[in-house]
């Protein structure tokens, strides 16, 4: 779990002015991966499902990094087209922090990458 | 390019026309109509550009095709707004011309007159919607209008190759569209 400090001096991006307030507090999470323990993770979870990346949630959603999460993590990194890490790296957080449309990414049935 | 489930589109006659309006009741104050509809009039016309579908204003919002408005929180969609940033704005698959934009968020339309840092582009977000209004889903190209997320003060309204084959191919091409002048665009401007 990264220290404060940490974010300051690994990103420009998680500290610029563009920081979205709604989702400022994931910024804890970055460098989490399978089997972390921290608090608030269940908010990202929803986030996930809200945006298709998660299907369904538990009734008690836990704030630790499970196998559904890190599946989620891989879904999101490939259909947004960051390096494929199944952790919350510094691309990752950063990309999910931006604000964004609020429809759902995961409803396609036909893609193209170019 | 992505679309929704089914692949739903418009259908009407040709040549396709079809009608938007502002909401009477939910609109911001702190822009003026007429730079609302001037931002809307050239999103709908980057799309217009490119597939045989023509768009205009109509007065009555009730039986315009699509319905443009300002809410905030939860405004009975069951997609609540989230208050500053977050989420911008959300439309809606075809035939439901449902088109909202979150009045939470400050939005702009020429960053020399929105000081704020939280400001957003409302015609990049306008241009966004709109493709999904038609049938686009998110894309997963990072420059294409269709990728989901926006970098406030930002301003990205340019169709790219992925948008255009997206919505071609749901729509057909314009017959006055050349994809070689898109291409020249696109070339020029990742340089």
């Amino acid at each position: 779990r990264p220290s404060p400090g940490s974010l300051t001096e690994k990103s420009t991006v998680l500290t610029a002015d563009h920081i979205n307030a709604t989702w400022h507090q994931f910024q804890k999470f970055l460098d989490a991966s399978t089997g972390s323990h921290v608090t608030g993770l269940s908010e990202l979870k929803k986030y996930f499902k809200l945006f298709g990346y998660i299907a369904a949630l538990d009734t008690n959603v836990t704030d630790t990094f499970d196998e559904r999460l890190e599946s989620a993590v891989i879904r999101y990194q490939s259909k947004l087209g960051l390096p494929v890490t199944g952790k919350l790296d510094l691309d990752t957080l950063s990309q999910i922090m931006l604000p964004r449309c609020g429809m759902s990414d995961t409803h396609e049935l036909h893609t193209t990458r170019h | 390019f992505a679309y929704f489930p089914g692949e739903p589109r418009w259908n009407r006659p040709n040549p396709m026309s079809l009608s938007y309006a502002f909401s009477p009741d939910h609109m911001i104050s702190y822009l003026t109509a007429s730079d609302m509809r001037a931002v809307f009039q050239r999103a709908f016309s980057r799309w217009a550009a490119v597939i045989p579908v023509s768009f205009y204003e109509a007065q009555d919002y009730h039986s315009a095709d699509v319905k443009i408005g300002f809410y905030s929180g939860d405004h009975g969609d069951g997609q609540p707004f989230d208050g500053v940033l977050g989420v911008l704005a959300h439309a809606f698959s075809p035939e439901s011309g449902r088109f909202h934009l979150d009045a939470a968020e400050t939005w702009a339309v020429d960053f020399g007159n929105q000081k704020s840092r939280m400001a957003v582009d409302l015609e990049s977000v306008a241009t966004h919607e709109i493709g999904h209004v038609l049938g686009l889903g998110h894309s997963s190209v990072k420059e294409a209008i269709m990728y989901p997320s926006l970098i406030p003060r930002t301003k990205k309204v340019d169709l790219r190759v992925d948008d255009v084959e997206g919505v071609q191919a749901l729509y057909g091409s314009n017959p006055n569209f050349r994809f070689s002048s898109l291409l020249a665009s696109e070339t020029s401007s990742n340089q």
